[in-house]
């Protein structure tokens, strides 16, 4: 119980921390086509947490396009 | 090249899918890349299976990650055709890799290319149109928070962390963007999808992408 208590605090602060950051992030959407920022799924989850679980990926470092080909 | 492109028009693009708690966008990017590229050459639509990539790409990580490059290179030199979703389920979780005989039906990749077009958005369009979905790699810090609509600022390319698919663009508004289908379910962004301005590399979207051959 107490285990539970802790972690709905902990999930608490990150949606209050998510909060903060949507209202930022919406200063910048001037234009009615801009993006909006705001509660979603991942709100409770820490910026951590959502990193660990779901980016993931890895780049290789890839070639620059060259463009067309020219034939001889 | 046409204003607005979108391979959904050519119903050659599956639906969203979530890969929910597993890090495993690589593999969808990938996947999605590959049924997409068939369905334009005539085929049918048809989903293919994630969690064999998961499971067999020996040199990714599974649901702990992985490099869509490395995935395309496994599938090429091995040659392992990806059997429909249906015989191999996804489970978001890592398991052991289910092998089948070479004379199962399945789709091989013959090929792939990977590009850097950061600074050639537009030659990257041209691809988009003549190759078919792309498989790229964003940062995709910012996307936490999204709820929709098209992503001008706060996403960097410093820090390539997510894979998804580019399946079309629009540059008929005030504002170009590209169309960028996620694996984070229908409910996420505007259903499923993610719009990116175009120019400016945002995300790094144009740091490092695929175009499949099959």
């Amino acid at each position: 119980e107490a285990e539970g208590e802790e972690s709905n605090r902990r999930r608490r602060l990150h949606f209050q921390d998510a909060t903060k950051r949507h209202a930022y992030l919406n200063s910048f959407s001037t234009l009615p086509q801009s993006a909006k920022y705001g509660v979603n799924r991942f709100s409770d989850l820490s910026q951590h947490e959502f990193r660990e679980l779901y980016l993931r990926a890895s780049a290789d470092t890839a070639p620059p396009f060259s463009g067309l080909k020219t034939q001889r | 090249l046409p204003g607005k492109f979108d391979w959904r028009d050519k119903a050659v693009v599956a639906t969203v899918q979530n890969q929910e708690a597993c890090g495993s966008c690589w593999a969808f990017s990938v996947v999605g890349a590959t049924q997409s590229v068939r369905a334009i050459g005539g085929w049918r639509l048809q989903q293919l299976s994630v969690q064999q990539v998961l499971d067999c790409s020996f040199r990714n990580n599974g649901c702990s990650g992985g490099s869509t490059f490395q995935a395309l290179s496994w599938l090429k030199q091995t040659g392992v055709k990806l059997v429909p979703q249906s015989e191999y389920p996804y489970k978001a979780k890592t398991g052991i890799c289910h092998f089948f005989p070479q004379s199962h039906g399945g789709v091989a990749v013959r090929n792939f290319t990977s590009h850097d077009f950061s600074g050639q958005e537009e030659a990257m369009m041209s691809h988009l149109v003549e190759r078919g979905p792309l498989a790229v790699i964003v940062d995709a810090v910012s996307w936490q928070d999204y709820l929709g609509g098209i992503i001008q600022h706060h996403c960097s390319s410093k820090w390539a962390n997510h894979a998804v698919l580019v399946v079309g663009y629009d540059t008929v508004g005030d504002i170009p963007y590209w169309i960028v289908q996620n694996s984070w379910g229908a409910s996420w962004g505007n259903e499923g999808y993610v719009y990116i301005k175009i120019g400016g590399n945002l995300c790094g979207i144009a740091d490092s992408v695929a175009a499949v051959i099959v």
